[in-house]
């Protein structure tokens, strides 16, 4: 708060003030050195100031509801939280990260509508946040698939669409991507939901053997392919539905991972208190 | 007649409670959950003889049992004996949304040690 310390309301920090006689810059330096050792405590370097552009992912909300015995609280109508069990059970501090969407590819972004291109799309996720002595356990991509209207009237075969997450392992002349398969599913297009993707071998190469992020790569493959459905199923593009901005802030693909600073226990699951 | 007898105060050593709100000291612009919570602090006499509910080591025995024919001697301290962790939602300084396990947070029990 420029010159002032901020951990104190203005009101309270003259009230203080005036018990100890002492001068305001004493106190405010005072402060300030609490303040920062609060927040060291808290493994900050410094106090946030959230932009107004942040977002919380509704998944980290459930995750901390299911964490402080909240969970039977009801979430949204349609949402359905898996609480991530084997993951939590080796973490302490789960961190959340959207792709960096000035990366994309643009023409990669027109496919999805359009084209019915089977190229994967590439998505950087920035990593650099992560403290050195926090020891990644594990990491998940998790995207939304988007029910098609009318899927019922759909063979099961039409229905099918496949998955496959990739790591970039190589960007070649002509944005061709080298890449190697971390995770594929199968899925039917006829529900709406999230898919949770392994993603922990790429995640830990990025973080602990410090090699270069290139990102991940997402191919989604319609297996009966017909031009109405390809590109259609899986969110992962702004561009791919002409719906409200809080709606692809909340939709878009999230990268979650799973780590341990060595200091405390892991996540586990309260019941409410 | 007999004076009115009030609740007698118990002044040993317990948990008391302190609610810690991050909106007093402006923390609820980056802390999404929770908007406080139960801390808790101990504070009461460390009497002689100790009891057992006050949680208190062979030590803090001995130290009691001292200070009792020699004041210079502080009694045992009541201080936490048992504490647990809470889980904290927040946003970094790199805007991005963290959740983590703090330990100790929250006293769970008193003691004389």
């Amino acid at each position: 708060e420029g010159t002032h310390a901020s951990l104190v309301p203005e009101l309270g920090r003259r009230r203080v003030l005036g018990l100890q006689g002492r001068l305001p810059e004493q106190n405010d330096a005072a402060l300030r050195d609490f303040e920062a050792t609060l927040l060291r405590m808290f493994g900050l370097q410094c106090r946030p100031r959230p932009s107004r552009s942040a977002v919380v992912p509704q998944y980290l909300v459930d995750l901390y509801h299911a964490q402080s015995g909240e969970a039977e609280q009801p979430g949204p109508p349609g949402a359905t939280f898996q609480y991530p069990e084997r993951s939590a059970s080796r973490a302490n501090t789960v961190r959340a990260f959207h792709h960096q969407e000035s990366l994309e590819q643009v023409v990669a972004d027109e496919w999805a509508d359009v084209s019915g291109d089977d190229s994967p799309l590439r998505f950087v996720f920035n990593l650099s946040s992560i403290p050195p002595g926090e020891l990644l356990s594990s990491a998940e991509l998790r995207l939304y698939r988007q029910r098609i209207p009318g899927a019922e009237l759909h063979s099961a075969d039409q229905r099918r669409h496949r998955i496959n997450v990739y790591e970039v392992l190589k960007v070649v002349r002509g944005g061709q991507l080298i890449t190697r398969l971390l995770d594929t599913r199968l899925v039917q297009h006829d529900t709406s939901g999230w898919e949770s993707f392994d993603v922990s071998p790429a995640a830990l190469r990025w973080t602990h053997e410090h090699v270069p992020n290139l990102g991940l790569a997402v191919e989604v493959l319609h297996l009966n392919r017909t031009a109405a459905q390809q590109g259609r199923h899986v969110r992962l593009s702004r561009s791919l539905h002409t719906t409200p901005e809080e709606d692809w802030s909340q939709l878009r693909p999230l990268l979650v991972t799973y780590g341990h600073d060595g200091k405390g226990h892991p996540l586990t699951r309260r019941s409410k208190r | 007649s007999a004076k009115p007898r009030g609740r007698k105060k118990n002044r040993h050593c317990r948990r008391h409670p302190l609610y810690v709100d991050f909106s007093d000291v402006g923390w609820n612009d980056w802390i999404v959950a929770p908007p406080g919570y139960h801390a808790f602090y101990c504070q009461g006499e460390c009497p002689f003889p100790l009891a057992d509910h006050l949680n208190s080591t062979n030590h803090a025995i001995v130290q009691t049992l001292v200070n009792s024919v020699n004041s210079s001697v502080p009694k045992a301290c009541c201080v936490p004996t048992e504490l647990s962790a809470i889980s904290m939602l927040y946003l970094d300084e790199h805007d991005k949304v963290v959740l983590k396990n703090y330990q100790e947070m929250v006293v769970e029990g008193c003691g004389c040690r």
